[in-house]
């Protein structure tokens, strides 16, 4: 039984359950920063969650992280639980951190897509995406990450429900996306997005639905420049950054297309490690120093959303 | 629970625009049902891909007759993820 967030095993893999305990534990531990708010349901109905760090104030300014929307990538949902204890341990001791948490609430979900992290954990470890079933299809499932409304249906995903990028049957009809979807409109003052996947070591920026560069494309890359800089200087992990049709390829309903044209600024989605050895297998022992290296990169957005106001 | 007994995740290097367009055909085709880690993009970029392993020897022979160059990233899916679980249980006691 988790007693304490000091002693959670942070270079371990764990489930769903563990996850939402230690979660519960450290808003239980830290009420006055973090508490966790549930933003929707499931398709499976589970609970979705999200921990909030704020040191009060009513709407203020916003930073979302979100990691694990592609349930198999599983050190992206470890680095977030990394991040929450990170965050409650920094508060108060680092100035920079200090300074953003008195001038923005931050937004960590930490299991984007529940069902299908749950999935991999019992059923089927290379599962990626949700587990929804919608009717006349033969196939489960939809790529949470091509079911945005941003250029929704383009090049880049599938109308083909049985194919890992399927991207559903109409943008929103994913739970998962849709409470997003809903949680950053209604919220309105969320200046800055980071969408977490893995692998293949890339900082991406908007947009994938279109080659057409964004508006703020020359700071988003220089910005992209300065994080991925910051997130080489620990262990010398090498990123690659751009725009995702020009760094990889045309993605259509992509989150961060939807949440750049949505007017927020500062979207970015980081490929964690690795680039090519064990893939979406990542040793455990590499958990630490992957959101260790990331947070850098993190704290770097972090700090110039704090500094450049919009 | 789904196994992965005798998968293998491969890395194809394509070397110009010919050869991209050959792995494209393979991440086209839904017979052979391949899992892309890493889609095919541009020439000399790594294509990282879950082969089940009834496609196994047609994918390596499709790739071999056309010269693309691969390696095998992951020999043995089933015993990684046999080690991945194994290691949880070891951290839960």
């Amino acid at each position: 039984v988790l007693q304490t967030t000091e002693t959670f095993n942070y270079a371990a893999y764990h489930n769903l359950d563990e996850i939402n305990a230690f979660m519960d534990l450290l808003v239980t531990e830290k009420s006055n920063l973090v508490s966790k708010l549930q933003i929707g349901k499931s398709y499976e109905g589970r609970p979705i969650n999200v921990l909030k760090f704020s040191t009060g104030g009513i709407k203020r300014p916003a930073i979302w992280i979100d990691t694990g929307i592609h349930s198999r990538e599983w050190v992206t949902q470890a680095s977030g639980v990394w991040f929450a204890k990170k965050i409650v341990d920094s508060y108060g001791k680092d100035p920079s951190l200090t300074s953003i948490l008195n001038n923005f609430d931050i937004f960590l979900e930490i299991v984007t897509n529940p069902d299908g992290f749950a999935f991999t954990h019992s059923q089927n470890r290379m599962w990626r995406k949700t587990r929804s079933h919608h009717s006349g299809l033969s196939c489960i499932g939809v790529d949470p990450n091509r079911n945005w409304d941003a250029g929704f249906g383009g090049p880049g995903s599938s109308g083909n429900s049985c194919t890992e990028t399927y991207r559903g049957p109409y943008a929103n009809s994913e739970s998962e996306v849709k409470a997003i979807v809903d949680f950053v409109q209604d919220h309105g003052n969320i200046k800055a997005f980071i969408s977490i996947h893995s692998y293949s070591q890339l900082l991406l920026y908007p947009y994938g639905y279109t080659t057409q560069k964004a508006a703020d494309h020359e700071e988003l890359d220089a910005l992209a420049k300065k994080a991925v800089n910051a997130l080489a200087s620990l262990h010398g992990t090498k990123y690659r950054y751009g725009s995702i049709t020009a760094a990889i390829y045309p993605a259509s309903g992509g989150t961060i297309d939807w949440t750049y044209d949505q007017g927020i600024k500062y979207s970015y989605t980081f490929e964690l490690r690795d680039t090519g050895r064990h893939g979406f297998l990542l040793p455990a022992s590499q958990i630490v120093p992957t959101a260790e290296e990331t947070w850098l990169a993190l704290m770097v957005i972090m700090e110039h959303t704090r500094d450049h106001p919009y | 629970t789904e196994t992965f007994v005798g998968q293998q995740v491969l890395r194809i290097l394509p070397e110009d625009a010919f050869q991209l367009e050959k792995v494209m055909e393979l991440d086209a085709s839904e017979k052979l049902q391949l899992d892309f880690w890493r889609a095919p993009t541009y020439p000399k970029s790594p294509v990282d891909v879950r082969v089940p392993f009834p496609s196994l020897q047609r994918v390596k022979v499709f790739l071999e007759s056309n010269g693309i160059q691969y390696d095998i990233m992951i020999e043995d899916l089933q015993s990684l993820i046999d080690e991945e679980k194994l290691d949880m249980a070891r951290q839960r006691s």
